[in-house]
């Protein structure tokens, strides 16, 4: 769930 | 992508355009803190890093790209080209202050400890207090130029909009970062008296002047 991954955002 | 994402970064580009015409056109920074400026170049380069190892998409890299480089050109703006306007006597708020404990913060509280991942989170904590010292300038100078409140509200509603793109993600996509909602809660909640201070009298037509 952490944001490790998605790191798709501004 | 979401409606609210994309008027958030929207919002964010017209606030970095907004500040880079205003300092062009009039050939001056007065009343703009080179400190915060410099703290927000520091936050796209920490956090944009990965422009060279993934690939996302060519808006995500064609924003980091104007970004970064409208950061880099507003520092240069305010510390070479038009140096001579610069208030410097008004911009003294003690970054360090700010940067130890987001360095320390980044460091202790982050999703994993892997070199890219706490830059990325040290970019996010700074950016939730890198106005600061843009805040604090107002505070001593005791008013603001018209076009820079225009900058400030921009800068603020951006991050506003995006903790309902961090809502409308958790509900539609289940994505929930904590790191940057807490962050980008802080960052709006700063702007909170500057937002109450804009919609009650710039938005009708008066300076914004603060009791001194």
């Amino acid at each position: 769930p952490g944001s490790a991954t998605n790191k798709d955002e501004l | 992508m979401n409606i609210f994402r994309l008027t958030g970064d929207l919002s964010h580009l017209a606030a970095i355009i907004i500040l880079l015409l205003k300092i062009w056109k009039t050939r001056s920074c007065a009343g703009i803190s080179g400190k915060s400026q410099i703290l927000f170049a520091l936050v796209f380069t920490t956090r944009y890093l990965d422009l060279f190892s993934s690939f996302i998409s060519l808006y995500n890299t064609v924003m980091k790209v104007i970004y970064i480089m409208c950061a880099y050109a507003t520092v240069y703006l305010i510390y070479g080209k038009f140096k001579a306007t610069y208030d410097g006597n008004h911009d003294t708020f003690r970054v360090e202050f700010l940067l130890i404990p987001v360095v320390l913060l980044a460091v202790l509280i982050n999703h994993a400890f892997a070199p890219m991942e706490i830059l990325w989170t040290f970019s996010i904590y700074l950016e939730s207090v890198a106005i600061l010292p843009q805040l604090f300038m107002i505070s001593k100078t005791g008013e603001a130029e018209t076009i820079t409140t225009h900058y400030l509200f921009f800068l603020g509603l951006y991050r506003t909009l995006y903790l309902f793109n961090w809502i409308w993600r958790f509900y539609f996509e289940g994505f929930f970062d904590l790191i940057a909602v807490v962050a980008g809660l802080v960052q709006t909640i700063l702007y909170c008296d500057f937002f109450y201070l804009y919609i009650t009298k710039v938005l009708k037509g008066k300076k914004l002047s603060l009791p001194a």
